[in-house]
């Protein structure tokens, strides 16, 4: 599988809609403290899954939807939605080169729901699809901010889990 | 299922050892399960001497020293087992210039022979120089997000103004 | 006690507030001894937004933002009451340019005024230009460590190579 | 008080005896990574009275013994000595601008022994002297790597704890 972009609407500090190219190689992100570089591998985070608020530095997971600036009021909607690009077996099968779109939504008060291409899905249905492609919302192949040196910091146990989750 | 969890352990161990000297200019790394478990739980235990020091507990390791070690294993992983997305949040932080620069080598190297693709973030002007491409978030309305595509010339440019 | 106490944490309340305004350029912070609890183990209760931003909770800022209350926190603490001496290993590792230049303005400054002596390591060339003397140290010999007094251009090489 | 001078001897990286000025003002130190930098904090953490060896990073208090290199053998002795400066007012008694010196010593399977100028004294009285001066081994007044984002990230009671160490 291959993940090709990503698109934010009411995301944290994204509230306006945005698009993010994920194209072969390396991609930089640059911008000075506090610009929403980190927000942005949030919503990576978050539409591959991730269920602890904790995880995303919120209390709960209401805190990823934009609370408003001094001069826009706050929403209650955010999306997020993950471009693929198949070959994919399942459980959403994909020819290679073929594509889809796995969304995430919230509602204020109401919790998120998860759609493919429109269709409505079970968060596992996503779990599985991804699965398989070592790229889900708690790997390794995330390194959070300050994360790095934990691999070396971590007791055996906690290191395997940490590094297992890329492999 | 043990069998192919070993050989996959064995293909990581032999990048990490590789790319720990190549990072480090020498010395040596080990990583190996913990002998008394059975391997589908064991944990992972792991030894490096950085070149001309003698080996110790790893907590000892500076906190580049720990930054490099890291990321030696982390790309070993994807060189056994390429994964489609790899994301690092500002894994250069405590990187001298020197340690950047061999790092983004060992990056770029790993993303043409594994295929993985990889989102940077970063504040290192090396590290953005190396980049087959630059996006710059900024926030020019203040709480509000925008992203934009940059040339390296803006993104150091960036970097230095709020 | 609890007077003496209350006391101190007005003083660092003021600077803190004053301190974080100075450091992000407008917004607002407020530093509160958690209500339910006797004031001699109260815990202390955070509360910061930066310019522009509608508050939330602290954890929800960025690493640079994390970083910069930090320091505008412990160095109210400093003008509040002075000790002998601060040593901060690497604090401005997640600092922009503009930010590592409005947090070493206010380091010199609490330097003047509190009479507290700072060992500062740093990477950052700018942290090493408004240092008031500099050390470095190298390890010509492998393993080694040894101590020079080094002035800025040799700090500045001294961080490019290894 | 005041504390004018750091020196040490065998102590993690630093075998060759080393004499620290710590002058008024600012002092930076700078170098590249592993050459010693966090090495000099931790011995500062240490002759203040450090009693907990994952506080220096180390698993027992011996791993602040040099350990030896690539071409020198191990030592068995590490000492790091703290210049400090009256006025003092116990137990130790110091005029202003008197000068004394606190010297930490261990000996590889022996632990620490402490004097104050080349008398013995106990690990409490150096405590005591200190206390006052807001400058403990585990006080806020050290930074250590990466722990300046905690003063933010840790709940109320923690953080509490964290800057009170420091006044
Ligand atoms: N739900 C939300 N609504 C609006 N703004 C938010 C929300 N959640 C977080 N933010 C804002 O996003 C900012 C943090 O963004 P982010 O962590 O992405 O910064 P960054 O670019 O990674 O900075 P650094 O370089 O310091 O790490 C904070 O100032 C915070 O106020
Ligand atoms: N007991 C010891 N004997 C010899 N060397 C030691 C001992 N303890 C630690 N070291 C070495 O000291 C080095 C770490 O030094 P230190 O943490 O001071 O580096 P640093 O200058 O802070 O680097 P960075 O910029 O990466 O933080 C490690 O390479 C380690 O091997
Ligand atoms: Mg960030
Ligand atoms: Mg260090």
């Amino acid at each position: 599988v291959q993940l090709t972009r990503l698109r934010l609407r009411g995301f944290k500090s994204f509230c306006d809609p945005t698009e993010l190219e994920i194209a072969p190689g390396t991609t930089g992100i640059v911008g000075p403290n506090g610009c929403g570089k980190s927000n942005l591998v949030d919503a990576l985070r978050w539409v591959m899954g991730e269920g602890s608020p904790k995880g995303l530095r919120g209390a709960e997971m209401d805190d990823v939807i934009f609370a408003g600036s001094a001069a826009r009021p706050p929403l209650d909607v955010a999306e997020v939605a993950l471009g693929v690009q198949g070959p994919v077996e399942g459980p959403l099968v994909l020819a290679p080169g073929e594509r889809a779109e796995i969304l995430r939504r919230i509602v204020r008060g109401q919790g998120s729901t998860w759609r493919i291409d429109g269709r409505d899905v079970r968060q596992r249905d996503v779990h599985h699809l991804l699965a398989d492609a070592a790229a889900g919302a708690r790997g390794a192949s995330i390194v959070g901010q300050g994360q790095i040196a934990l691999v070396v910091d971590s007791r055996p146990d906690e290191r395997r889990r940490l590094l297992e989750e890329a492999a | 299922a043990r069998e192919r969890l070993l050989a996959v352990l064995a293909a990581v161990e032999g990048h990490f050892r590789r790319l720990f000297v190549q990072l480090f200019g020498g010395g040596r790394a080990h990583l190996r399960l913990a002998e008394s478990d059975d391997p589908l739980t064991a944990g992972l235990e792991l030894e490096a001497q950085p070149p001309g020091k003698r080996l110790a507990h790893v907590s000892l390791l500076s906190g580049g020293e720990k930054s490099l070690a890291g990321l030696a294993l982390l790309m070993a992983f994807f060189l056994a087992r390429p994964a489609p997305l790899c994301v690092l949040d500002e894994v250069d932080a405590a990187l001298d210039d020197a340690n950047v620069d061999r790092f983004t080598a060992l990056l770029a190297e790993t993303a043409r022979v594994s295929g993985t693709r990889f989102l940077v973030v970063t504040h290192h002007p090396l590290t953005m120089a190396r980049m087959d491409r630059l996006y710059g978030v900024t926030m020019a309305e203040r709480g509000v997000s925008k992203l934009v595509s940059v040339e390296l010339a803006e993104a150091v440019e960036l970097r230095a103004t709020a």
